[in-house]
């Protein structure tokens, strides 16, 4: 199973976008797919048509041990699709765990245990900062995906994630390494849009994905729909460049 | 001294921008008016062209009270705009004061005591969460001004939000309300801005400023040159709002 986390801790980047529609053409390819909400606004949850009540299976039950896998998993709308919702509860298992000494980094990881047969992709959403959840996301995967917005604040903040990648590969999981960079929410019509992006292939090179994703109000309609932007409006460019984005995440596997 | 929190746990929604514009604007219009950077990524000093380095006076030092507002306290290019600049230290003051007991929510109000004298506005940039560095941001102030991104995700955290505001004015901070919402990164092509636009006036009424500032790849680009938009391209879309948005602002002022 390929284990990835969406991270970034700049906010409204597409992250949440990234998981769901890149989750979802990856299914239509035929793969085995789970997603992880791990952002206490449970937007992935949303996005993907689902809504989970306090005290009902999430991430946080999941976490706590408080459920099993098999009762947090949830189906969605898409055929080979499956989600770990999460919801406001989320927000505690920061400070509950701050308080842990002992591998309070690696609850997710340990919870996700045993998936390896049942999944081909994990992809896990994480929240805009980089706390105990998006550590926790760090230590369940192998590889990191950062979208980044192609406007100035967008190289503002890399070098820490960066950094903090590197330290969670010195100190908690070795594997761990971002392993691909995402043009997000590109606008054609601006030239700054473009001269982000050379920015962006001068620092990473080989690991900025070829496709850019597009600026596109249908993927910010989408989620008010409940549902990916290949289901709510196949033709257009978000539908397209998703697409094109998981052809190329694929082509990847022979690495891994 | 009219004190403002500008804060929304949605990334990228617009809380820099429009502290920087809006303050600019403000201080145009003759009035002094000090920003606070509350957000690690120092967003807004980088927008106002100001970097601090480890260990120089900063949100950081001041609240720790490693330094006196004086030391701590720049100036910016816009005349009567100073600003306390934030660096990445403030990342660790979320860690050093959860395991403090009493008044951790208050470290901000308390440095920023005896300001009433020389500024008459103080806008405070949160950082994309609902943690204790915007509960710091919280405490400080009398009023909250919240951007809201004119897309589906738009009033999905808003409940949280007013609550966490709810809960502040009733167990630390009496006077905190939220007096202003801002329809920010609104694009007049898209119906869905339009109806998120309805849908907040449904919830909020006359909180919802009349201003509505419309995306603009001006603002985007300003903060790359260190300025805000007025400076950088004062007849573009971006500058008009925010001008609107500053006039609306001081028509409040016989409310406070
Ligand atoms: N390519 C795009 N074109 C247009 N709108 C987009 C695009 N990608 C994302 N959006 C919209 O931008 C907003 C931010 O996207 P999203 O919520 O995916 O970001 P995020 O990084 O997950 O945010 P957060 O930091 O709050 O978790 C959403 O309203 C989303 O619908
Ligand atoms: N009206 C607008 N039109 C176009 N771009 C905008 C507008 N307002 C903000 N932006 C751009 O959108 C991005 C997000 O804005 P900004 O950084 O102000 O949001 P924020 O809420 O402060 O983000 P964070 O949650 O990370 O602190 C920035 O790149 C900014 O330049
Ligand atoms: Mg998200
Ligand atoms: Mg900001």
């Amino acid at each position: 199973m390929r284990r990835i986390a969406i991270a970034n801790q700049k906010g409204g980047v597409g992250k949440t976008t990234t998981a769901a529609n890149l989750g979802t053409c990856i299914a239509r390819l035929g793969k085995r797919v789970l997603l992880v909400d791990m952002d206490p606004q449970a937007n992935l949850s949303i996005h993907m048509g689902i809504a989970v009540g306090r005290d009902e299976p999430s991430t946080y039950t999941l976490m706590r041990g408080e459920n099993t896998l098999e009762e947090t998993l949830r189906d969605t709308m898409v055929e080979g699709l499956r989600i770990i919702p999460s919801n406001i509860d989320l927000a505690g298992l920061e400070v509950e765990l701050s308080t842990q000494s002992e591998g309070r980094e690696k609850c997710l990881a340990r919870a996700l245990e045993g998936l390896d047969e049942q999944f081909d992709y994990l992809f896990v959403d994480c929240p805009p900062s980089l706390g105990l959840l998006t550590l926790n996301g760090m230590c369940a995967v192998d590889e990191i995906f950062i979208p980044l917005q192609t406007e100035f604040f967008a190289l503002q903040g890399l070098g820490r994630l960066v950094e903090t990648v590197r330290r969670v590969r010195s100190s908690l999981n070795p594997k761990v390494e971002v392993t691909g960079i995402i043009a997000a929410m590109f606008d054609v019509r601006t030239s700054l849009a473009r001269e982000v992006v050379q920015d962006i292939k001068e620092h990473f090179g080989d690991r900025l994905f070829e496709t850019v994703v597009r600026k596109n109000v249908r993927l910010a309609e989408a989620p008010g729909f409940g549902a990916p932007v290949i289901l709510y409006d196949p033709d257009c460019y978000g539908s397209q460049d998703y697409r094109s984005l998981a052809l190329e995440v694929l082509a990847m596997d022979s690495k891994w």
